[in-house]
């Protein structure tokens, strides 16, 4: 039997607003700790990497792991349904076919009972090693958001150059070029808003912009996002949310030839 | 002239 409750729906809309775009199906992977999804996009350039812990949940019990395979957008579209502030609870027999979700209106006056068929999901799991990054940059995420759109108009790949001075994001295309520069913020009153550069090598790599954009469009689960760039390895984009767990996306550089 | 670099080129399977 599995079965977790979360308090409020807002945070589960939000979670799937964020990966439901780049990810359309995927086993959720239930075990005592959490539920975590791994996810590659269509083009294996992109993967998105997600963890809720149990104590995140208001009450949570898995008796033994389970794989639910799920199409991400119909189970964004039924969990859209529920009103913010509905506790959502999702169960699974453990050998059953179907995802059960129950909402419940917090003057517990009206009572909403769903079932998601669950899917064979052929996902290829990789290991993701831990990496050292040779930087990290934590910013506000809606400034992030707005980067990457703004850079969008102009070109499909973005430059993300770092130093100890500052990190850069460049882009250039058919009609032009533009780049835009963060400082470190020498002094903020709140933290959520502060840009934080820590560099063990200044570095240097171009992503793909649609991606970025997309990762940027998970702004809601966190004021802040931190990137993470090293050599040889893939940027790491992280929305962390508080004691619930993280939303990772993962990026392929692009390399010249 | 830049190329997409693909996930598995980092990760292994598991």
């Amino acid at each position: 039997m599995f079965e977790a409750r979360v308090a409020q729906a807002e945070i589960l809309k939000k979670i799937l607003d964020s990966v439901r775009e780049l990810v359309e199906q995927g086993n959720l992977d239930c075990s005592g700790t959490g539920i975590s999804l791994q996810a590659m996009d269509s083009s294996h350039v992109s993967l998105v990497a997600l963890l809720l812990k149990s104590e995140g949940f208001e009450r949570y019990r898995c008796d033994r792991s389970i794989n639910l395979g799920i199409n991400m957008q119909s189970l964004g579209k039924i969990v859209k349904t529920a009103g913010n502030h509905d506790a959502i609870t999702l169960s699974s027999e453990d050998k059953g076919d179907v995802l059960g979700l129950m909402f419940e209106s917090t003057e517990q006056d009206k009572v909403s009972n769903y079932e998601i068929k669950l899917m064979d999901v052929d996902a290829e799991q990789l290991a993701i090693p831990v990496a050292e990054y040779s930087v990290c940059v934590r910013m506000p995420s809606a400034e992030f958001a707005r980067i990457t759109r703004d850079l969008s108009t102009i070109g499909d790949s973005v430059l993300i150059s770092c130093t100890k001075d500052g990190v850069q994001f460049s882009t250039t295309g058919d009609t032009g070029s533009g780049s835009i520069v963060l400082r470190q913020s020498s002094s903020v009153d709140d933290e959520k808003k502060a840009v934080v550069i820590e560099v063990q090598e200044p570095i240097s790599l171009s992503f793909a912009t649609k991606f970025l954009v997309q990762f940027s469009k998970s702004a809601a689960l966190n004021e802040s996002v931190t990137l993470n760039l090293g050599d040889g390895v893939p940027l790491m984009v992280e929305y962390p949310m508080k004691e619930m767990g993280y939303v990772r996306f993962y990026l392929a550089p692009k390399l010249s030839n | 002239v830049c190329r997409q670099i693909q996930l598995k080129q980092y990760f292994g399977q598991e």
